[in-house]
């Protein structure tokens, strides 16, 4: 038996938002430690790293492991169905062929139950090493995702460059060429607000704007978002899911021959 | 000339 309770469906359906640009359907892994979903995009060039913790909910029950794949389109169909103040809940029973949402308006005045079929979907798995990135980036969210909106305007790719000093985001195109250059903040009252550079080595890489514009999908969900960046590796974007867990996106980058 | 790199370049295939 599985269930999982959290009384703000909103999280659910931003969790959905930010990774349906990505993937069409993934797998949902249930176990005693919460909920993991690892998939990449079809042309395998970018990886969604999804973590909900068990304790980040205000209900969770996982008797025995459960993997639960699923139409994203479709679940989305059906969480659209939610109202933004409902409380919802996802069950299955062990070895289940679909999963049941339940939601509840506030007073449960009003409870929706909805049951989704599940699909076996092939995984492929990426074992991911722990890695010490060169330079790790903290910086909000909406500027971030107002960024890629901008520099996607001028060409298909954008280099990241950090040093000591800030981060550089620039891209060039038929039209001309863009430059934004963010300092780390001296002092800000609020913490959301802050650029924050850990450097150990600077470092420059070039990606494709298409899929980083994918990953600002998860802006609703926090206010700071990370990057972290070393020569020749993917890089990690990750958000925070308040209490819950977070989302992480690698994109590997692209070389000039 | 620029090349997109795929994951299975970085990461292994668990």
């Amino acid at each position: 038996m599985f269930e999982a309770r959290l009384v703000q469906s909103a999280i659910l359906k931003k969790v959905l938002e930010a990774i349906k640009d990505l993937l069409t359907e993934a797998t949902f892994d249930c176990s005693d430690s919460g909920i993991q979903l690892q998939a990449m995009d079809n042309a395998h060039v970018s990886l969604v790293s999804l973590n909900l913790r068990s304790d980040g909910f205000d209900k969770y029950r996982c008797d025995r492991n459960l993997s639960m794949g699923m139409n994203l389109g479709n679940m989305t169909k059906i969480m659209k169905c939610a109202g933004a103040e409902d409380t919802v809940t996802m069950k299955a029973q062990d070895n289940a062929d679909v999963v049941a949402f339940m939601f509840e308006s506030k007073n449960q005045e009003k409870v929706s139950d909805y049951e989704m079929k599940l699909m076996n979907l092939d995984q492929e798995h990426l074992g991911i090493p722990e890695t010490d990135y060169s330079c790790i980036v903290k910086m909000p969210s909406q500027e971030f995702a107002r960024i890629c909106r901008d520099l996607s305007q001028f060409g298909e790719s954008m280099a990241i460059s950090c040093t000591k000093e800030g981060v550089k985001f620039s891209s060039a195109g038929d039209i001309g060429s863009a430059n934004i250059k963010l300092a780390q903040t001296a002092n800000v009252d609020a913490e959301e607000e802050a650029v924050v550079i850990e450097m150990q080595e600077p470092v420059s890489l070039t990606f494709a704007c298409r899929y980083l514009n994918s990953f600002t999908k998860a802006t609703p969900l926090s206010a700071q978002v990370q990057l972290s960046m070393s020569a020749d590796v993917p890089l990690v974007v990750e958000y925070k899911i308040g209490e819950l867990g977070h989302i992480r996106y690698y994109l590997a980058p692209k070389i000039e021959d | 000339i620029v090349t997109q790199l795929r994951l299975c370049q970085y990461y292994i295939v668990a």
